[in-house]
């Protein structure tokens, strides 16, 4: 009837805020409770809980669409390029990789791409120290790429079975430093010929519309295979990662729930969709 | 971009006499979209919608020959009323040192503010030292050290075991002797839902009185906008906000947030990773950048 109804369009708003809350963003949001709303007219759905566990699903579905990079390369060293704008979590998420990797029986080697940075190198540095992982650096104020190049060359030396390497945090927008990131991925590849097999573009989860000009600016620039969101800890939901993996189809491969060590869990769609709802 | 939109939405009315409730409703939905897709948060853009709505359904709207003009101008004016009018620059002290304290979230860019703060002050002719009150990030202490080297200001940096608010009120004896007239004392990055972290700020506040308490926030922040810097002005208790990263492409709609849930003015942007990178805010700029 004409209440059941009323109740609907109350509810549609309701949920459609929640998503924007949690930075689904206008558009998107929309576009989802419009899939919502006929699906649940479809299967004639009226309860507020029916609604809410159909939209969890449709959140979980879009959420799973990330197309995950081919598997481990057969022959080390495996390296990983971690990329991103300023101040996400670079820095820390490769100290919470490396210390899961070596405690998994790994060795371990990091990079210390960022040479630009007030003490970056030092702080890459204490990560090594606590992961238990090996760091090659060079001065600061060095090319990065020179850096990169070195660390690779020891990584086949040393017999490393990964390479976590940092870079410098830059706005997608700077035309010079993404070039710069190429430069990086150019040189990988002289020393290692399939490297890097990853490059993780790390997004903060407080940010808003604005990481999906950053996904899009260093997809175009180096290709990205994988996504890490940080600071889940906090009250940020990252919704703007639907939109993201919709658009993109790139996978989370981890979230970042704080700074200590242990503070990294696998990405859980399940998870992450109930912490929207 | 917004203006377009809007004129758009007016132009199919050309000639046909006076706008109707619902030719400006579909203009105000166009307002809205804009807003949230610049990162203002939801409730801010209702209440903002709403005094608009309250003058677009007036004289000088519907007796506009250029209807979608005059609601971009409503929404520009109403902006930079909200934004503040005017640059309000730091609040000096009558008797120095004058304490500053910045405070944010993790990676908001306090530490490399602080230098652009200690430069800018030095610029104005005033003798700054910088305090790196940051016990627990790695190589905290050594990232401010290395800025103040740059720039030859001074740094305190902490002794083994210190708690930030010794720290912090080492600085200021330190100052004292020494004659400098500016404190600018470096926080740790946290979460406002740490109550534990939270606590030590407001003891830090309550224990030193600092003249400023500013919130480092990043252009780029979401809705989230609105619950960090309540929860700090609640917290400690604001009294200005620095916006960085800037130089980006971020719209920026945290600005007009964290300005209408904490009366506080921005009074400074971020806008590049070296130190000479720091503007006095004004909200021209940052009014047409969140309209798009
Ligand atoms: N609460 C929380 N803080 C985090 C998380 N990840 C990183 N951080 C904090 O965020 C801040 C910035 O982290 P970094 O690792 O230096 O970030 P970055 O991307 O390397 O920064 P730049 O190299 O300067 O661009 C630090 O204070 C970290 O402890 C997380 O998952 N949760
Ligand atoms: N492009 C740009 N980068 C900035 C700006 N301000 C700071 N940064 C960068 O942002 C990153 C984080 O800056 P920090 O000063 O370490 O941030 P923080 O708030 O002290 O971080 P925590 O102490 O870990 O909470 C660094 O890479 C800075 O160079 C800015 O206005 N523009
Ligand atoms: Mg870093
Ligand atoms: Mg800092």
């Amino acid at each position: 009837g004409v209440a059941g109804r009323r109740l609907d369009q109350e509810l549609l708003e309701e949920l459609e805020e929640a998503l924007i809350l949690a930075d689904v963003g206008p558009q998107t949001a929309g576009n989802i409770v419009a899939r919502l709303q006929e699906k649940a007219a479809r299967e004639g759905i009226r309860e507020a809980c029916d609604l809410k566990e159909i939209l969890r699903r449709i959140l979980v579905e879009i959420l799973s669409q990330g197309v995950p990079a081919p598997g481990p390369c057969p022959q080390a060293p495996r390296v990983i390029m971690v990329v991103g704008v300023n101040g996400v979590g670079k820095t820390t998420t490769i100290g919470k990789l490396a210390k899961r990797w070596v405690d998994e029986g790994s060795a371990v080697l990091l990079a210390a791409g960022d040479t630009f940075r007030a003490a970056a190198i030092e702080q890459l540095e204490i990560w090594g120290e606590r992961a238990r992982a090996q760091v090659v650096k060079h001065q600061s104020g060095a090319d990065p790429a020179a850096v990169i190049y070195d660390a690779l060359q020891a990584a086949k030396a040393r017999g490393s079975q990964v390479v976590l390497a940092d870079t410098a945090g830059r706005l997608h927008t700077k035309m010079n430093l993404m070039e710069e990131l190429k430069k990086i991925k150019r040189v990988m590849g002289q020393v290692v010929p399939t490297a890097p097999h990853e490059v993780l573009l790390i997004l903060d989860a407080t940010t808003g519309q604005n990481a999906v000009s950053q996904v899009r600016l260093f997809h175009e620039a180096i290709g990205v295979t994988g996504l890490v969101v940080t600071k889940l800890d906090g009250t940020a939901k990252g919704g703007i990662l639907l939109r993201i993996v919709d658009e993109f189809r790139l996978p989370v491969h981890y979230v970042g729930v704080g700074e200590s060590p242990d503070d990294l869990r696998e990405f859980d769609p399940e998870a992450f969709a109930d912490s929207i709802l | 971009a917004l203006t377009g939109r809007l004129e758009g939405i007016f132009q199919k009315l050309r000639g046909r006499g006076l706008l109707t409730e619902e030719n400006i409703r579909e203009g105000l939905r166009e307002v809205r979209l804009a807003l949230l897709e610049a990162d203002v948060h939801f409730t801010v853009v209702k209440q903002f919608v709403e005094r608009v709505r309250e003058r677009a359904v007036g004289q000088e709207v519907l007796k506009s020959l250029t209807p979608g003009q005059q609601v971009v101008k409503i929404v520009h004016e109403e902006l930079i009323g909200l934004l503040g009018v005017n640059h309000v620059p730091l609040a000096f002290a009558q008797q120095p040192p004058t304490l500053i304290f910045l405070v944010g979230l993790q990676g908001s860019g306090k530490t490399t503010t602080a230098g652009k703060l200690a430069l800018w002050c030095r610029e104005k002719g005033r003798s700054p030292l910088l305090v790196a009150a940051d016990v627990q990030r790695p190589a905290a202490a050594a990232q401010l050290a290395t800025l103040g080297e740059q720039l030859k200001v001074p740094v305190l940096t902490p002794k083994p075991g210190a708690k930030p608010v010794e720290i912090a009120r080492e600085g200021l004896s330190r100052a004292r002797k020494q004659a400098h007239d500016v404190v600018l004392v470096d926080t740790a990055g946290r979460l406002h839902i740490d109550p534990d972290l939270m606590a030590e700020l407001k003891e830090m506040a309550a224990a030193l009185r600092p003249h400023e308490v500013l919130l480092v926030a990043d252009a780029m922040t979401g809705q989230d906008a609105v619950n960090s810097a309540t929860a700090f002005h609640g917290g400690v208790g604001l009294t200005g906000i620095i916006l960085t990263k800037m130089d980006g492409d971020a719209r920026g709609g945290a600005a007009l947030s964290i300005r209408a849930v904490t009366g506080q003015a921005i009074k400074f942007i971020g806008v590049g990773e070296k130190l000479d990178r720091l503007e006095a805010f004004h909200p021209e700029r940052i009014a047409s950048r969140i309209l798009g």
